[in-house]
Order: structure tokens, then sequence, then C-alpha cells
């Protein structure tokens, strides 16, 4: 396989044959062009250090280096074509795995991913991200709603109300993602909708990530008394990142739509045939 | 009786910080798990009366609490089968219906009777040789109401499954 892709009739994603990850979003109905490298990475939690004592725990997250650690440098993957859905199987390690679907009519690359449980048994707490690399100009600005309504514009290393020393470059540029976070140029813009509240960031230009799930293995200090480390051998999660790449001027409607699609979508009830006739008295 | 109070009580408990980010101890999630799970089960009695009332047909309903880990067990052991979508948004949607099944062929109707196009997606699994079969079919629900599609099974066809295995194979050798 020389050219490794899923499409539809709107978007086509395609893939390194070599390492499985994603590569490029091509918007087939708007002729937009994105090179997109996503995969998966973890920061290691911080046990304190000699600037600090805090350690990274359920309410502190601080990661003890500016770079994450891959998951993997490539993916077990496995590709499924039918007419209706095409989907490509990535299989990063253990623990870690995702689905990149494109249903027939859709106009969004799915991603669902899921992590878990997070080995911490040589005693590093981990916290996971999905990232997405793409030459997009960006000029360190990113957006992420506050509350599932309000679009907010963040600016890396900076707060608009007061001139700030940036002493933890990771988490003091992470954000609260609702619904969604975005990074855009003068052209395309390129949105990732959740399916749940996570935090987020964008650390380098046209860069952007999502914390999809954390173990640690110390409290942090802040009353819990715990470290967020849950019984046995910890949880797996899923969960749903959906991507939209569109042109700037037009992104909003496709995006506000699809999030209240996602968060009111339609409540699927199974019921055996047959059945008697239902008198309301 | 069907009583959607619990859960909205489990979720207005759930309203807390704790329960949002996860600061909770142990033991404190452990027991937001059990409100909501407790809050759930009069909620689906209340829906299915509501169901039951606006289809004007009285049916077991069920509710697959697991399909986002491909277990319900009604898709995937029964012959046939309705599936009934409620669609809470003011317009028209489509959505594409993702069950888990037992490996066959199926026959998909919507309300009308009009045959619907059908993939059963073989997803794999963490164990070599076991793979979960998946019916996808798109369904369209009309604003603030429902549809019914009904599924049934084809035994006698053999199955028109992509083989991922096949095509796995060809990337590992890389």
């Amino acid at each position: 396989f020389r050219v490794l892709a899923i499409e539809n009739e709107y978007i086509r994603a395609t893939f390194n044959p070599d390492t499985g990850f994603l590569t490029e979003i091509r918007n087939k109905d708007k002729n937009l062009l994105l090179p997109v490298n996503q995969s998966f990475f973890w920061y290691g939690a911080s046990s304190g250090d000699l600037e600090s004592w805090q350690t990274s725990g359920a309410y502190i997250f601080r990661p003890e280096g500016r770079k994450p650690y891959p998951v993997s440098h490539y993916a077990q993957i496995r590709l499924v074509k039918t007419p209706l859905v095409q989907e490509l199987h990535q299989n990063f390690s253990a623990w870690c795995s995702q689905v990149v679907r494109l249903y027939q009519g859709q106009r969004h690359l799915e991603l669902e991913w899921t992590v878990g449980p997070i080995p911490v048994g040589e005693g590093w707490g981990k916290e996971v991200i999905s990232r997405f690399d793409t030459p997009l100009k960006t000029n360190g600005l990113f957006y992420t709603d506050s509350n599932g309504r309000e679009i907010l514009q963040r600016k890396r290393d900076y707060r608009p109300t007061w001139e700030l020393d940036l002493w933890e470059p990771v988490a003091g540029n992470y954000y609260p993602v609702n619904t969604r976070i975005y990074i855009k140029d003068r052209n395309m813009q390129l949105t990732v909708l959740t399916d749940r509240s996570q935090g987020g960031s964008s650390l380098g230009n046209g860069s952007l990530e999502l914390m999809v799930h954390r173990r640690l293995v110390k409290d942090d200090g802040r009353g819990l008394q715990e470290p967020l480390k849950e019984n046995g051998s910890g949880l797996v999660a899923r969960g749903r990142h959906l991507v939209l790449l569109d042109r700037v001027g037009e992104a909003a409607a496709g995006h506000r739509l699809l999030a209240e699609k996602e968060v009111l979508a339609p409540q699927v009830v199974l019921a055996p045939d047959g059945g008697a006739l239902y008198h309301p008295q | 009786s069907g009583n959607c109070a619990p859960l909205n009580e489990a979720m207005a408990v759930l309203q807390h910080h704790d329960a949002v980010t996860g600061t909770a101890r142990q033991l404190v999630a452990e027991d937001y798990a059990r409100q909501l799970s407790e809050g759930w089960g009069p909620s689906e009695v209340l829906l299915s009366n509501a169901l039951a009332r606006l289809s004007g047909s009285k049916k077991t309903f069920t509710f697959c609490r697991d399909l986002n880990i491909s277990i319900c067990p009604l898709s995937q052991k029964s012959a046939s089968f309705q599936v009934i979508l409620y669609n809470p948004l003011g317009r028209k949607v489509d959505h594409m219906v993702r069950l888990p099944v037992s490996k066959s062929s199926f026959h998909v109707k919507d309300p009308s009777g009009q045959t619907v196009p059908n993939s059963v997606v073989v997803v794999p699994s963490a164990e070599p040789q076991e793979h979960y079969p998946e019916l996808v079919f798109s369904a369209s629900v009309p604003a603030l109401g429902f549809s019914i599609y009904s599924v049934t099974k084809i035994s006698h066809q053999k199955p028109s499954i992509p083989l991922p295995n096949s095509i796995s194979r060809k990337f590992r050798s890389r």
C-alpha cells in the first residue's frame, strides 16, 4: 500500500503506511488540504523538584518536563472499508488505541480513542494527550470554549490583564475545553470537538493538544490526601474527538451545528419485535 | 412507574467540582457513580412509558448502557428487533446507528417500510481470533420526534463482511 487513506464524498484522511499515523486531512468539498500529524503522548507527572515541592495530582497538573513522550513511534493498523463506513484501527500500545472513522455523508473525521489502564508500576504518574501538529501559522493563538457557549481567544504565555511571568510553561498554557478547541491561520481552521470536558492547549504554532486521561501516583497536597490513582489496574477511558477542517469564515456554522448534534445526540432504545397496543387508560 | 427525580438529584449533586474534575476521593467517586446509576433506572422506565404512549405500542424497551464498549445483549442475540431513536433537537437529524450484533447479514427497514442500506463492520479485538461485528446504518429522525427502524437477521446468506485480518497482515509485514 503506497497510499493509505479513508475517504467519503467530503473528507479524505491520509495515513503514513509505515507509521500508521494520520498525516493529512483534505476537505474535498472546499478544496482544502492540511498536513496533520496526530498521535498520542504522555507527560511524566512531577513529583516535586528544586524549584517547588509541588507534585502533579488531582488538582494540580505539573509535568516534570516541557516535552511529552510519544506513546509509540508507530501504530499497528487495520483497515476496514464498507459502503457506509471506512475505518482505520490504530493500536499504539497495550493501553492506547484509536479508530479513525469516516461515515458516508459525514463532514467531519471521527477519532475514537481508548486509553488505559495507564501503567504506573514503575512509579511514574502519566498524563496522556492526543496531539495534532500542523503547519498552520497560528502566532501563539488558539481558541477554547469556557462554558460550552462562549469561545475565548487564548494566547500562549500571555494573560490579557497582567504581565505574566510563567514558571510552568505547559500547565500555565492549559485551558478548559468543554466542547471545542481550534487553531486557524488566515485561510483554514482546524476544530476539534470533544465529547466531554478536557484540558487543552496549543504549546507550539500549528499544534493543538487535548488531555484524554491521567493516572498519578502522588497526592498533590491540596487536601485530598489521595493520589489520582484508581483501585486495581486502573480505568479504561473511551471517548471521541470530532475533527473539522474548514475555511475560517465558514467554520463556525459547521462546528456549532455539529456540537449541538453531539451534545444532544438521539437517544437509542431497542425493543424486541412484537408488543401489545398501548392504551393510555 | 417512571421517575426522573432521582436522576435530577444525582445530577445536581454531581455539579460539585469534585465530580466534574475528578478531585474526589475514590470512595466519594464511587458514591457519585452509585447515585447516577440508581437515578438512571427509574428514568428509563419514564422514557419507556413516554415512548409507549407516543408510539401506541407497549414493548419491553431495552437500553444498552454498554454500547460504547460494543455490548448490547438484545441486538447481539435477537433474530429481529426494533431500534427506536428519539431526537431532542429542534431540527431533523441523520444519525449513524451502530449496534453490536452476531455474525450475519441483516435487513433494515425504515419507518415507512423501505429497505435501508446497512453494513456489518468487524471490529478487531485484542484477542487474535475474536472479532466483534457491528451493524451500521443511517437513520433519519424528525425534530423533537422519534423514528422506529426494524432489523431482521438474514441467516441463509453468507455475510458480506470485509475481512480486516487479510489487510492487517499486509501492514504487519511492512
